[in-house]
Order: C-alpha cells, then sequence, then structure tokens
C-alpha cells in the first residue's frame, strides 16, 4: 500500500493513502475520502506545518486551546495513532474516523468505546479506571461530588455491568452493558460523516481543485 | 436527579474530550 505512490500523490505527506483504498476499507466513498483529506490538511498543518496530526493539533482542533488536555482527547489520540508513533496520519485519520460514520458497524463502535476506557490497556475495564473517568470528567466540568456519592456512582454502575463480579468489566460483559443501555454509545456515531461532501462543500470544491493540478 | 442513579458511562461520554464534532467546525 505504501510504497505503490502513483504520480498524482507524490507529493502528498507520509502516511498518505489513495482515497480508493481508504474507501474501500471504511464507509466512506472516494469523494468523501478527498473531503477529509481537506480536513486533515487544514488540521495537520495548523501548529506544525509537516502534514501529520500533531497532539497539540488535535487538541487545538477540539477545544480551541493547544495545551488544553483532557483525559478523553488523550484517549481518543491514542487510539488514532494506530502506528502509535506520536502522530494521526492520513490513513489513520481515516480509519478511525470510519468508526463514528452511522453505517459503520455497532459492534466497531462497541469495541472502539471498550478500548477507550479501558485506560491501561489490560483488556478489562477496572473500577478504578472508572473512577478515574468520572473524577476526570467531573474536574473537566468543574462539578464537585463528594467522594462518598463518586464511589456510589462507581459501585452502582460496577454492580449492573460487572455481572461476573470479578472486579472488572470485560468485552462481553460491556456488550451486553452497552445493549441494556444503547445510548453509551451516542457519542461514537458523528451524524456529520454521513455525507461529508454535503456537510461541507467547500472541501469537495478544494479537492476538485487538486484534482485537476 | 439522584447522583447515585446515574450510569458512570452515561456520565463521563458527556465529556467534551469526546466530542469529535469540533473537529469539523472551522
Amino acid at each position: 500500500m505504501g510504497c505503490k505512490y502513483s504520480k498524482k500523490v507524490i507529493n502528498k505527506v507520509p502516511g498518505y493513502e489513495e482515497p480508493i483504498v481508504l474507501a474501500s476499507q471504511t464507509p466512506f466513498n472516494v469523494s468523501e475520502v478527498e473531503a477529509l483529506y481537506e480536513l486533515y490538511k487544514k488540521l495537520s498543518n495548523s501548529i506544525i506545518a509537516d502534514g501529520l496530526i500533531h497532539r497539540e493539533e488535535f487538541q487545538l482542533a477540539l477545544f480551541r486551546n493547544k495545551n488544553k488536555r483532557n483525559l478523553f482527547a488523550d484517549r481518543i489520540f491514542d487510539l488514532f495513532d494506530i502506528k502509535k508513533n506520536g502522530v494521526i496520519e492520513f490513513g489513520e485519520f481515516v480509519r478511525s474516523l470510519g468508526v463514528f460514520h452511522p453505517d459503520a458497524s455497532m459492534e466497531d463502535k462497541i469495541k472502539f468505546a471498550f478500548r477507550l476506557y479501558d485506560l491501561r490497556q489490560t483488556g478489562y475495564i477496572e473500577r478504578e479506571e472508572l473512577k478515574e473517568m468520572v473524577l476526570a470528567l467531573l474536574h473537566e466540568s468543574d462539578l464537585v461530588l463528594s467522594v462518598d456519592i463518586v464511589e456510589s456512582i462507581v459501585d452502582k454502575t460496577f454492580s449492573d455491568a460487572d455481572t461476573k463480579g470479578d472486579g472488572r468489566i470485560d468485552q462481553d460483559e460491556w456488550k451486553a452493558f452497552v445493549s441494556k443501555h444503547p445510548s453509551l454509545i451516542k457519542n461514537m456515531t458523528l451524524p456529520y460523516l454521513k455525507d461529508i461532501t454535503l456537510a461541507f462543500p467547500s472541501f469537495v470544491v478544494n479537492s476538485e481543485v487538486d484534482d485537476a493540478d | 436527579v439522584e447522583p447515585v442513579t446515574m450510569n458512570a458511562f452515561e456520565l463521563i461520554s458527556t465529556s467534551q474530550g469526546l466530542n469529535l464534532r469540533s473537529l469539523f467546525e472551522k
């Protein structure tokens, strides 16, 4: 894949992949991948002009502030950075966003959310991890809840989700829990991705200009 | 809302850091 650069893409950045290849592996069609490339170029050159999305650029895009760190944004970045080389390449960007497409499979969304919440990548969502995420959310929202209330919220959720009662949530328990509470993965779908070329017509104009070059 | 009845995952799913919509805003 990576070595078969056509003449047309010779000037593209490292990690660039042909839209036709990405379209065949994701819910996006070719013109949507081209539109995503326009968005990718914008995000990946916002601070460091190297055509790769760095963590600060991701934070800037999410929060309008390159220094605003957030546990969940960090986790999303780490999952998008499939090669774990500290940047999000174009192919990684499209493949990862594909999970958020309304037509992506529910199974992929459930798995992605599980990996997101499995902070220490042990293959389980542990009680301490859930508590850490609740505390991060409270901190982010400037909400103050007593330690006892936080413990109760975590305990209650664990008693519902950890059906095997071993103190951790495995993938099967997570799947069952999400099927009881489908709203848990509502944020795993971005309706805008359904037809990104309609939602962002300016990207299409730009990508057509590129094609003519 | 009784906090103890909150689902912790519902709560954390409201994080701004999980809202990728901002990526598409100009």
